[in-house]
């Protein structure tokens, strides 16, 4: 099995940190990246970046239960880190484009017997914990690339807001992406569904914007369970507790449940969109 | 006694919270504030601010203990609330003239005798708590104020970082400050200070920038104290506890210890120098 997922977003939400609790392994490397940062140039204003968004592409085999899994996760250091982030989106567009054509090359040619699938099937994008709303670049980025994969929403390092402020930012949030006519992935309702699967779709899709936390790192709780989480002088949150967040709900998405209807979403929808439109140009 | 404080940083940081909890009153209105957002414009590439910037003045008469306080802060919503915001720092440094001037042309009438004094006396500038860095905007932000207002760097919403993720974030932030020669306020040790004031100054100062907290509302702590803090399912922190946040240091450095040292400040340095410069010209 296969997947590829872009990871987007302001530095320093803790995008890195997910994916590797998503997959339990040292996939990313989290934290301050030097060389993400070395574009920037000091100017007379201060500092003034390149405005350089760059693309990173990370692959890893993992094994689970069994199964393999390829996995690639493409990453966008740099996105809103400058004091002008006007065209931050654009590499994003272009890379997303670029996997789309790579294809449409493929299966052009007379020997397809070996394609292989380098579109993005899922497009996490990580929402600032303001309590607010959407800002402007969030909104322009997303609006960018709804048509052209499944976009995901999440809020990150949810673990900022209380209980009540989640659930208010999350009306927010949806009732801003209804205004912007963004399209969120939804998978298909199938007629012959029971009501076992349809239950189980709802949950998961409900908790949209999904309110994350992640952690790779083991810690105690106060009656004495060893969790993945994060410890605080006031309490620890627990990643795999549904009481704490929605991680669990996300990784049922992406890997459990729903990992076939990316792919298959990507290829059948997004893709033949894309090439339709570019070679009726 | 009066004071007048400006506060800065991104939207959603919990600014106007930590007002209310310096003063535990209703100073300023937290959360989305639909006016501060009505610039945004939707443009084809989706949200398009037009890029304002507003200065908010806000004033009141506290009372404690019997001695009076004026206190006015100075906000400035839109702040970094763009897509590009390589000029929101020109309506703020404007603000700090204008007010510089203001008292210039005051000071310069025959009758001075009720001159009164809108200079700012303490710059609260509020980071994002990614446990990174310092990002473009803060440098550049920072490096235009610092010698026009005393600088106080704040790690906002410190309860999204571990005690260890705190310690790291401000060994960085204070790099790049000095990597960027950014000058932050410095209470003057005097010769004659005993050792006791000069521990109190040297306990308050070695917090800086000040990890805080911030909230108006009480909840009950696990064992039954009630505590103004935010409660969370995992644990109750409490901002007037040392243990969790540098809440408390600030608020004695603005309000119990240095109040008079920073109008001091501004006035027999940061003024005389913006003066000299102003009258050279
Ligand atoms: N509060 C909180 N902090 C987190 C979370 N996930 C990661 N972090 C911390 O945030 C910082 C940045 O994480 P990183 O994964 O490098 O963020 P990235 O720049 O978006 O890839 C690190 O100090 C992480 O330990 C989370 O869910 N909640
Ligand atoms: N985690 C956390 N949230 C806070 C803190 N202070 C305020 N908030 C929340 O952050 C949101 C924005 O606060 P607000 O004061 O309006 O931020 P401002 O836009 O910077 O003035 C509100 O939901 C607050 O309850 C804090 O210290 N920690």
């Amino acid at each position: 099995s296969f997947l590829n997922i872009m990871v987007a977003g302001a530095s320093g939400l803790g995008k890195a940190t997910l994916i590797n609790t998503l997959f339990n392994r040292e996939i990313l490397t989290p934290g301050f990246n030097e060389e993400d940062e070395e574009d920037a140039v000091d100017g007379p204003n201060g500092l003034h970046k390149k405005n350089v968004v760059k693309i990173k592409t990370t692959e890893s085999t993992l094994e689970e239960d069994g199964v393999k899994l390829k996995l690639s996760v493409i990453t966008t250091p740099g996105f809103g880190g400058s004091v002008n982030n006007s065209d931050s989106w654009k590499p994003i567009v272009d890379e997303i484009n670029q996997r789309f054509d790579k294809y449409l090359e493929a299966e052009s040619r007379i020997n397809r017997s070996t394609i292989e699938d380098q579109r993005i099937h899922a497009f996490l994008y990580f929402i600032e914990p303001t309590g607010h709303s959407l800002n402007a670049l969030d909104i322009t980025l997303m609006k960018q690339i709804h048509e052209k994969c499944n976009l995901i929403p999440v809020i990150a390092k949810s673990d900022t807001l209380t209980d009540e402020e989640i659930y208010d930012f999350k009306q927010r949030i949806l009732n801003d992406i209804k205004f912007q006519n963004i399209k969120t992935f939804k998978p298909l309702d199938y007629d012959n569904d029971d009501d076992e699967t349809l239950s189980y779709t709802k949950q998961i899709m409900e908790k949209l914007p999904f309110a994350v936390v992640g952690s790779t790192s083991e810690v105690r709780t106060a009656d004495g369970r060893v969790v993945r989480g994060r410890s605080y002088p006031w309490g620890v949150i627990e990643v795999d507790n549904e009481q704490h967040c929605d991680f669990i709900k996300l990784r049922q998405l992406l890997i459990k449940r729903f990992l076939e209807e990316l792919k298959e979403h990507t290829a059948n929808v997004l893709y033949e969109k894309y090439r339709a439109e570019k070679l009726s140009r």
